[in-house]
């Protein structure tokens, strides 16, 4: 564990937080991408199957991973029952099966093993590098969010983001590479670029989130 | 050790 591994963590626990705080606060669902979130669930069963299997990386990890699939799941309740009248299904278009089906032929052509759980975790990995599209989507087709659906965004990307120069500390510090998660992970936190661009020059600034025309 | 590491990554 190193200090960037652990301050992205925490950034992905804040952003689940964040996008608790906003759907509880306001009861509503408002500008929330069920499909982003419902791959997120896909993502976090298929990554940590080994949860099942007996594999034990350590307390914090296995606490992580529990954390991670149950709040996904927790969110998506909210989503599709609690303030279902809140969602609007015809802002959430994009097909995911673009998505899904692209990371799991990457996920069967890029792994270390060909194993149901390890290509299941390729496939989870190219899949979470994507999934934020769905919620991306649905900004660009509004043009504009709350800041708090914002905050969740942003936290989403510093997680990942975070995430780069801990592989680089890892590098240097046990000679290890794992090329399947930092070709993903780089590819993933690009995506966040102009999201970010509009995030840090208006946001943080104090004006609303607008695209510009 | 390259290129393979046990998922110990969240």
């Amino acid at each position: 564990m190193n200090i960037f591994r652990l301050f992205g963590d925490l950034a992905h626990l804040a952003s689940i937080f964040i996008l608790l705080h906003k759907v509880q606060t306001s009861r509503s669902c408002r500008g929330i991408s069920f499909k982003t979130q419902a791959l997120y669930v896909a993502v976090f069963m298929t990554r940590y199957l080994d949860l099942f299997l007996g594999t034990w990386v350590s307390f914090y990890n296995t606490l992580m991973k529990l954390f991670f699939i149950g709040s996904s799941c927790y969110i998506l309740y909210l989503i599709r029952f609690q303030f279902r009248t809140t969602y609007d299904p015809n802002l959430d278009t994009f097909r995911v099966e673009y998505l899904l089906v692209p990371s799991f032929i990457l996920g069967l052509i890029f792994n270390y093993e060909f194993t149901l759980t390890e290509v299941m975790w390729s496939f989870s990995i190219f899949l979470e590098a994507v999934a934020i599209f769905p919620q991306l989507f649905i900004l660009q087709r509004t043009g504009e969010a709350e800041a708090i659906t914002t905050h969740y965004i942003a936290a989403l990307g510093i997680y990942r983001g975070l995430y780069i120069p801990n592989w680089i500390y890892r590098y240097y510090s046990e000679g290890s590479v794992d090329p399947i998660a930092v070709v993903a992970g780089i590819v993933q936190t690009g995506l966040y670029a102009d999201f970010f661009y509009v995030y840090f020059t208006k946001v943080l600034q104090g004006q609303r989130f607008e695209l510009p025309a | 050790p390259y290129p393979y590491r046990p998922h110990d990554e969240l």
